[in-house]
């Protein structure tokens, strides 16, 4: 699991 | 992005403009919950600060600035503009309820404690319970006009959407963001009720649907 979040979404 | 996103940011899009028509061609926000709609300016106001630090895409971009606007807007319609049509006395959720746990959580739980991340962590959690003072209004009214319902039904209908669009990044991408999809389904199980209710109640001629 990524320790980080998608910038791309809103 | 995949369709899923796609269709997800539009239903959203679509939720949001509808119920900006709805109050603005009414000329009333008689049942619509004020606290929800701060709340979700809020969101957005806490989410987009990266708007300021990082560049994306025009897409991004644009839809962050129409959600933020139109959110502030809703909120000057109900608070300013139509405010003598705002029905306080049934809007009665206490919203601090919400706030200081998601606070909390918010930074006790993150991917990263640092001040944008925890905000935007703080965002995603407030999201997922914004709608509950909307839910507990119609719920103590007892009833909805059906362009509300509609409203609502978009606004659900984009988190479960969002849902399918994680489940196919962890397929393609193998991404997977616990925060996201623990809120997203927090999210989407809020409405279930009332989705249950749109579905088998809505449409037809009927002019409300009544909740229990």
């Amino acid at each position: 699991c990524h320790r980080t979040r998608a910038k791309d979404e809103l | 992005m995949n369709v899923f996103r796609l269709t997800g940011d539009l239903s959203h899009l679509a939720a949001i403009i509808i119920l900006l028509l709805k109050i603005w061609k009414s000329r009333s926000c008689a049942g619509i919950s004020g606290k929800s709609q701060i709340l979700f300016a809020v969101v957005f106001t806490t989410r987009y600060l990266d708007l300021l630090t990082s560049f994306i895409s025009l897409y991004n971009t644009s839809m962050k600035l129409i959600y933020i606007g139109c959110a502030y807007a809703t909120v000057y319609l109900i608070y300013v503009k139509f405010r003598a049509t705002y029905d306080g006395n049934h809007d009665s959720f206490r919203v601090e309820f919400l706030v200081v746990p998601v606070g909390g959580l918010a930074v006790l739980i993150n991917h990263n404690f640092s001040l944008m991340e925890i905000l935007w962590t703080f965002s995603i959690y407030l999201e997922s319970v914004a709608i509950l003072p909307q839910l507990f209004m119609i719920s103590k009214t007892g009833e909805a006009e059906t362009i509300t319902t509609h409203y609502l039904f978009c606004l659900g209908l984009y988190r479960a959407l969002y849902l399918l669009n994680w489940i196919w990044r962890y397929y393609f991408e193998g991404f997977l963001d616990m925060i996201a999809i623990f809120a997203g389904l927090v999210q989407t199980v809020l409405y279930c009720d009332f989705f249950y209710l749109y579905v088998t109640k809505g449409g037809k001629d009927r002019k409300k649907v009544m909740l229990p």
